[in-house]
């Protein structure tokens, strides 16, 4: 059951979609699972749904691991699914977000690459598409958006880690989210969760330009940050991707934020400084806690400020 | 298993924005065969790029010669990744 499911270690793909499957079992009414596309090599992309009632409420969505190899993620979202579930019914928050709106968590948004991070190469990144005329595989999947595709801040280069593929959209992992979204046309909050170096970024990543309602999510992520850091005291770092990181042009949030879903936010999990995005599982339930602070901090005040 | 046997992460420091220039150049350089975990951006931010064994001296030439500060983050990743394997194999099944 997911009650004695090892939240502490880290799992493979099937272990994370049996998870699925008993958490669906246990819970029926209030979780169940979609699945929005396939991958490159054929296998089902899930997200788990989160809902009280109703169809296309108005809704958060939430993905973790896009970038296989970022284990902690992946951890994170498992421990978030099984914790969501607890909390509705206990916490007042929870409980308030769920009468009001739903939530899809996409726990592995890249399957293949998971997959190869346990099966051949733990440090793998990309999905595991093949480019026509290349040797290389793999495109960079958080390069892969229709959002200033193929500007700076991207590679051209099949060989590269950021690479951005041909086309925007050229990856299934990244057109079944465009396809959802799209056709749900409700989502109000979207979160996408990487690792590592402790940051929470909102858009934009491709100009420094600050977007419109700037001023509205900084303070937001400074709310977020500081919930985060009242429980191990890790420290965050949070302002615009362009300013904060690096360029990085066809981004998931810049996406997410041209389609008028105005609380786009990417986080970068901890890092303690000496392991990087490879983490000691021993890490993995602080990391979950405290991340879960300061999503429930940006789930409230997406609930508590329509638009 | 892809082996990853002496392969080190460097965590790079530049100083300001010819040093990051610099770090970039490295990055085009294809046959070194580095990952970088955290890109050059800007100066005083950290650069975290992992270096294939046979690529150790060339990198750490460059950075040297180029006044680069950088430290060793991870000595052997392949232990690392040993150490993980360990850990989930050990608590296979144990509850949370």
């Amino acid at each position: 059951s997911t009650n004695t499911f090892n939240y502490a270690i880290y799992h493979t793909l099937d272990e994370i979609y049996e998870f699925m499957d008993m958490l669906v079992a246990e819970n029926p009414q209030l979780v169940s699972k979609l699945q929005i596309g396939n991958t490159y090599e054929g296998r089902p992309i899930y997200v788990l749904k989160f809902s009280t009632g109703g169809n296309k409420r108005p809704a958060i969505w939430i993905d973790t691991g896009i970038h296989s190899r970022e284990w902690v993620t992946q951890a994170s979202g498992t421990w978030f699914a099984k914790k969501i579930t607890e909390d509705y019914g206990q916490d007042p928050k929870i409980t308030a977000i769920l009468s009001n709106m739903d939530i899809f968590l996409e726990i592995v948004t890249n399957p293949d690459g998971f997959a190869f991070t346990h099966s051949t190469n733990r440090l793998w990144r990309k999905t595991r598409s093949r480019t026509a005329g290349s040797s290389c595989i793999g495109v960079d999947p958080n390069r892969n958006w229709d959002a200033a595709f193929g500007m700076p801040g991207a590679s051209g280069n099949p060989c590269t880690e950021t690479y951005r593929g041909k086309y925007a959209n050229s990856e299934t992992e990244v057109k079944s989210i465009v396809d959802f979204v799209k056709d749900h046309g409700n989502i109000k909050g979207f979160i996408s969760i990487h690792s590592y170096s402790q940051l929470l970024l909102y858009p934009y990543g491709y100009t420094n330009t600050p977007n419109p309602d700037q001023q509205e999510l900084d303070q937001l992520a400074k709310e977020a940050v500081t919930a985060l850091s009242s429980l191990h005291g890790t420290k965050y770092t949070y302002g615009s991707i362009y300013t904060t990181i690096y360029q990085a042009s066809g981004n998931t949030i810049d996406w997410t934020y041209s389609q008028g879903i105005k609380y786009s936010y990417t986080f970068e999990l901890r890092d303690t400084g000496r392991y990087g995005f490879l983490l000691p599982a021993s890490q993995i339930i602080p990391t979950a806690q405290e991340t879960w602070l300061a999503l429930v901090t940006i789930m409230d005040h997406v609930k508590n400020h329509p638009y | 298993l892809e082996n990853f046997v002496g392969h080190q992460v460097l965590r790079i420091s530049a100083a300001d924005e010819a040093q990051v220039q610099k770090v970039k150049e490295l990055e085009d350089l294809e046959h070194l065969q580095l990952d970088f975990w955290r890109g050059p951006a800007q100066p005083g931010s950290s650069i975290d790029v992992r270096v294939p064994f046979p690529s150790i001296q060339a990198v750490k030439v460059f950075l040297e010669a180029h006044a680069i500060s950088y430290s060793i983050m991870i000595e052997d990743v392949q232990s690392l990744l040993d150490e993980e394997q360990e850990q989930m194999f050990a608590f296979q099944g144990r509850a949370r």
